[in-house]
């Protein structure tokens, strides 16, 4: 609904303009179309800088010309006196009079058109990464071939995303290797090896040249690995700057290659193989692993035994081993169960007529020495009263077990002799 | 007791006073929990009260003594029970067990007496030597407030058929169940009933530390200062040990 071209004329025009007037013309043609204003007659007070009457002309804020007293037409065959072109689709004229006019003056008419602008050569921003094709009210994008448009309609870049490796090995390029990659194109490969397996990258220094990285130390090209455990890189510049081989502990890894629009490198070449995803060797303290082997892998299933006196407290059960795997993510099964010392015997039971003493520490191993109140009370059996602390937790004599001596009073010994009580 | 002396409770750890309205008499702790005594000492109709640990039978004195409570009193099947003592004549099987409803606490003064081994050395004969203990008449004192003891020899039983027969005409009966101790001037007496007749364990060779065995129980007579007549323990052994395991009990009821 926007007009294509319209007329301006001052006030009362082509008679003689008011004093004081202050009048502002909003003209907007279609996008895609720049404005040509031209005036055919101009007849304002002439001052030094346009200062009391003018006629100005604005285009996004910026003036684009200030107008006053008399023009002569441009060329014989024209009748313009004036004109101005933006490539905007938006134009602002602004007529102003001071207060007294001395003369008559007739004022201004001017015309103005809708006129195509050339996107591609009329702005100093690039508007498409390849080729730009301009149009009457508009202009387009286009790509090289192999290169596609982006969804900016803007950008072209080549499609190299999606490939997926499987192989247990196998080796990735950029696209074009060893010829240039292309700019402005982002590069996503997926490896996914079987679950158990890591993914290990080898790279040679050689093979690698990405366009070095900006003053800033920007990668604005560059290559990234990223795995479920962390992220590699960004690397750039000539010759590979990471480590030559990455274990990443992980059977799935992105290769993503980023490029900007400029540079020319030859791009990068990768080899992989997937490697068993190992465990370590945590043998903990008071344990016993079996079998030992110097590195244990994938579906790898170790028998742990605890050693005298320690066992595994699984909630409220206890044991003496348990089992282990390792799993696809290089950790163990139940990494949690340690062996810890056997629940502690406590303090030994007290025995009647008879005294224990106590050791300090309660726990496997521990003796307590149990007597009997001597010389009343003798012990029964003869010479039971050494327990150990034992791995279930309980104190335990050779001939008893668990069970207590008992102290028994010893008969028929007076403590003072009937010295009289000798045979005759 | 007849022809002895004073005698401290850790010379006879094992005596205990047996003391109630109608009682005076011994016993001997054979366990924790049991009291060997006669039979004709505790046949009443209670159990009396029992004490451990003094020599002194001053109910001052018994007050710091260590105090038995009786829970039940077993009389031997074979005692004739329940006769007017006056009139008995018959003292076969007069053994009798006290059970008590704490276990006594052993100490220099107090400690059991052991029971005869099942073997014929437990069964004294002529010639072995005893130790008798008591709060019974004395020669000069119808019950002694301290402990007295004294070493009476064995005897042949012939001489106690004598002295009973000489005494009453013979209807006193003297069993096998019965041994013959004293000298004359030596004896035990009236209020001396149920204390031990302790003899030294013949198989224990300690001399520095002798044991002694419970041989005989102060059973009756008919003068004190002759010849005494015993319970011959060794004769109810079986009885003893069957008693006590069939009726321990550790908690006190």
């Amino acid at each position: 609904g926007l007009p294509m071209y319209g007329e301006i004329l001052s006030p009362n025009y082509p008679q003689a303009y008011p004093n004081e007037v202050d009048t502002s013309w909003h003209i907007e043609v279609p996008e895609g179309f720049g404005v040509h204003l031209y005036f055919t007659h101009l007849d304002l007070e002439l001052s030094e800088n346009c200062e009391y009457d003018f006629v100005q002309i604005l285009s996004g804020g910026i003036q684009e010309g200030k107008l006053c007293g008399q023009r002569p037409r441009k060329s014989a065959d024209s009748p313009i006196v004036a004109e101005f072109r933006v490539p905007y689709n938006k134009l602002q004229v602004t007529f102003k009079s001071d207060f007294s006019n001395e003369e008559r003056f007739t004022g201004f008419a001017a015309y103005y058109v809708a006129v195509d602008v050339d996107e591609c050569t009329e702005f100093l921003d690039v508007p498409c990464s390849h080729f730009c094709n301009n149009f009457i009210g508009g202009y387009f994008c286009s790509c090289p071939p192999e290169y596609f448009l982006y969804d900016d309609m803007r950008n072209c870049g080549v499609n190299c995303t999606g490939d997926v490796f499987t192989a247990l090995e196998g080796e990735i390029t950029s696209p074009n290797y060893p010829s240039t990659y292309p700019e402005n194109s982002r590069c996503e490969y997926r490896i996914e090896l079987e679950e158990g397996f890591q993914v290990v990258v080898t790279m040679r220094r050689e093979d690698f040249d990405v366009e070095p990285a900006d003053a800033d130390g920007r990668c604005q090209d560059n290559l990234v690995f990223v795995s479920r455990k962390q992220q590699y890189g960004p690397y750039c510049g000539h010759g590979f700057p990471g480590p030559l081989v990455i274990e990443t502990g992980s059977n799935t890894l992105d290769v993503i290659f980023q490029t900007d629009l400029t540079g020319e490198s030859k791009g990068w070449k990768l080899r992989y193989h997937g490697d068993p995803i190992p465990c370590p060797k945590d043998v903990k303290a008071n344990s016993i692993w079996e079998p030992e082997k110097a590195k244990y892998v994938f579906k790898d299933v170790v028998k742990i035994s605890c050693v005298d006196g320690f066992e595994i407290v699984q909630g409220s059960v206890g044991s003496t081993f348990f089992y282990s795997s390792c799993q696809s993510d290089g950790r163990w099964s139940s990494p949690d169960l340690v062996c810890q010392r056997t629940r502690d015997c406590g303090p030994p039971a007290p025995l009647e007529h008879g005294r224990v003493a106590e050791p300090e520490d309660t726990s496997f191993g521990a003796v307590a020495r149990y007597s009997c109140v001597e010389p009343y009370y003798s012990m029964e059996p003869d010479g039971a009263g050494l327990y150990r602390c034992s791995g279930n937790g309980s104190w335990v004599n050779e001939v008893l077990g668990a069970e207590l001596p008992e102290c028994v009073p010893v008969c028929g010994v007076p403590r003072k002799p009937w010295a009289a009580a000798q045979q005759r | 007791i007849f022809g002895g002396r004073a005698a401290e409770a850790a010379q006879v750890p094992w005596q205990v006073f047996l003391r109630d309205a109608a009682t005076w008499a011994g016993g001997a702790l054979v366990a924790a929990r049991w009291v060997l005594t006669a039979a004709h000492a505790v046949d009443g109709a209670a159990p009396p009260a029992a004490f451990a640990g003094s020599a002194s039978a001053r109910s001052a004195d018994l007050r710091r003594a260590q105090a038995l409570r009786p829970r039940r009193v077993f009389l031997h099947p074979g005692w004739k029970a329940g006769l007017e003592p006056d009139a008995r004549r018959d003292f076969d099987h007069d053994i009798a067990l006290l059970q008590l409803r704490d276990p006594v606490e052993m100490g220099p003064a107090v400690g059991p007496i052991c029971l005869p081994g099942r073997s014929e050395a437990y069964t004294p004969s002529a010639g072995d030597v005893g130790l008798i203990s008591g709060w019974g008449g004395t020669e000069r004192r119808e019950r002694a407030l301290t402990l007295r003891a004294a070493v009476v020899p064995v005897v042949p039983a012939q001489r106690c058929r004598q002295a009973a027969a000489q005494a009453d005409g013979g209807v006193y009966a003297f069993t096998d169940n019965m041994l013959c101790a004293g000298e004359p001037g030596v004896d035990s007496c009236q209020g001396d009933s149920g204390g031990a007749l302790a003899v030294r364990d013949p198989q224990h060779r300690d001399d520095d530390n002798p044991r002694f065995y419970v041989a005989g129980l102060v059973s009756w007579g008919k003068k004190c200062g002759t010849y005494g007549v015993y319970t011959k323990v060794s004769r109810y052994l079986d009885w003893i040990l069957k008693t006590m395991q069939e009726n321990d009990v550790a908690d006190d009821d």
